[in-house]
Parts: C-alpha cells; structure tokens; sequence
C-alpha cells in the first residue's frame, strides 16, 4: 500500500491510497485502504492523514480520522500520529501498522506500532527544501 | 521547519513521491499531485502491495483498492475489490467526478471504470501466479480462516463452518510483504 498527501501552494490539501491488500485473502476482502477516515483522510482547514499496515484490524479504529480531528484541536502532527497508533495498540498490542500526519502549515510526521518485522518505519517527503524525495525514519 | 507545498507518502517509495512533487513543483493541485504519485506506484508495483500483479487472494486473483480525498469540498471517490482494471486510483477519482458516489466495489466497480473509458486487462502475472502456486503447495498457510474445517492452519479449503466457534486472539498478522 501507498498512503499520500499532498499539500499545494494553495494550502489545498489531499490524501489517497492505493493498494493490492492482504496476500492470500478470503475473495472479496477489503482492507482500510479505501474507507474514507481509515486509509486516509484529508481536510484542508486541519490537515491530512494516511495509514497503512493490517487493514482488518486497523479500519475499526478510524485512525486517519482521529489524526486530523486531533491536529484541528491543536495537536501537532506527531501527537496526533501516536496517539492514532496506540488507540489501536491498547486492544491490538502487536498490530502492524503505521501513519503519517501532516497539518495545515506543512508540519509532518508519522508513527509505527512497534510489531515483529517492524521497528522502524520509513516514509518520503518532497517539498522546495531539496528538489529530491527525502527519506525519513521513525522509530516504532 | 514546515514548508508548503509538500507532499508525503508511506514506505520509501522515491519515484511515488517523485511523481507527486513534479507536479506541486510545477503549480498543479494537491489532487493530481496525490493522484500522479499513488498511479506511479501502481505502475511500479513499488513493494509489491501495490498495483497489478501481487497479493493474490485464495482464488489466485489480484484485485485493488484505492480512495482520493479533495480536502477543500471533502469530496471522496472510492474503489474496492477492483477486478481487471490497473489504475485504481484513476477509478477512484473517476468516481468522485462522475458519480455522486463515494464508494463503488467488486465486479460492478469493474464495469462502471470500463464505461467510463478505462481499459480491461488481466491483473495477473507470472509473479502473482507464482505467489498463488507456491501458496496452494504450502497446504494454503497462512490463510485467514478460523472456526471452519477442516482445520485450515492445516489444510486448504474448502472449509464448512465448525459448530463450536473458539473465541481466541488473533492470530495472523500483516507484515511488511503483506499488508494494507
């Protein structure tokens, strides 16, 4: 899966995923790639979420939802990005997943639940500071 | 320090995030940006969870899923379990354009992106069918069935609904070759 987010010069904002799901799934299996507030999220006066990681589970919790409505609160992007993970962590402990958060002023930031097979979490960034994607670590 | 425009995106995926830079760069919307770079990886397949060819389910098909959200009128197009069609993002968007829908699926999704000009292609390739070969030889592990027989962390299916439903954690989990 690819989650991304974009913000022009315009202040105008947008997220969108995309994705083949879960390998070997049951035919008709839909992760959270596509639910609105789950995959992704995009509000142009808070800011934008994307998720990616186990959709079946992740879904239940809205996580790109509940990082934009808690940066249009206040929260800076990596608050928000944490606290979206460990409202999941708190009834999946070894969930994998990850998020990435980026408010209206351009701030970014994304969080990882700490699960086998991932401790750190790598994402991009591109904006006019270096005219090539920057790669970006966070740890899980 | 922040600065506009920028653009995001999950996993290291350079030529997704490329693609959507070129176009910020040169004046374009956060929409087409976020459309450009997401299509990039559905061509590229980036990881392999993206994009034609990968993931196949138990039948050995691979179908997509994708969503584009326009944060200015908090429009949406959406598309799940797309069957034949690659550039599920481009449907995505062909929904929040074309329809006053937010979500179409399956087989439907499929015919309603034909209509509206977008090619039928097998989504299969010598990489997904090896996946599904290699899969069916392993007695189908893992798979995501439980409470069925026979036991399927055992055997592949076909699986009947056992009568006593076991109530126990979950037991598969994603990783980093496959997930959402």
């Amino acid at each position: 899966t690819i989650g991304m987010i974009a913000l022009d010069k315009d202040g105008h904002v947008a997220a969108g995923t995309t994705t083949n799901g879960l390998t070997h799934k049951v035919p008709g299996r839909v992760g959270d790639s596509p639910i609105v507030g789950a995959g992704a999220y995009a509000d142009s006066s808070a800011g934008a979420a994307a998720a990616t990681g186990d959709g079946d589970v992740m879904m239940r919790f809205l996580p790109s939802y509940l990082a934009v409505e808690l940066m249009r609160a206040g929260a800076d992007p990596s608050a928000a990005c944490k606290t979206a993970i460990s409202r999941i962590k708190r009834h999946y402990s070894e969930f994998f997943g990850a998020i990435i958060c980026a408010n209206t002023t351009g701030h970014y930031a994304a969080a990882c639940n700490k699960a086998p097979g991932l401790s750190q979490f790598h994402y991009m960034v591109s904006n006019s500071e270096s005219d090539i994607p920057l790669l970006k670590t966070v740890d899980c | 320090r922040a600065s506009v425009p920028v653009v995001i995106n999950t996993w290291p995926f350079k030529d997704a995030a490329a693609a959507a830079w070129s176009v910020l760069r040169s004046g374009g919307s956060a929409l087409d940006s976020v459309e450009k770079g997401c299509a990039r990886c559905e061509i590229e397949h980036c990881d392999g969870s993206v994009g034609y060819g990968g993931s196949p389910d138990e039948s050995g098909e691979t179908t997509l899923d994708a969503m584009i959200m326009n944060g200015n009128t908090m429009e949406v197009g959406a598309v799940a379990d797309l069957r034949r069609i690659k550039n599920a993002i481009g449907v995505a968007r062909a929904v929040m354009e074309l329809t006053e829908h937010t979500l179409l699926v399956g087989e439907s999704a499929s015919v309603f992106a034909e209509n509206m000009g977008f090619i039928a292609e097998d989504l299969t390739t010598n990489n997904s069918v090896n996946i599904f070969l290699q899969w069916l030889k392993g007695n189908c592990q893992p798979n995501y069935r439980k409470n069925v027989f026979p036991d399927p962390s055992k055997t592949c299916g076909p699986y009947k609904p056992r009568t006593i439903l076991k109530q126990k954690g979950r037991t598969r989990q994603a990783n980093t070759r496959s997930h959402d």
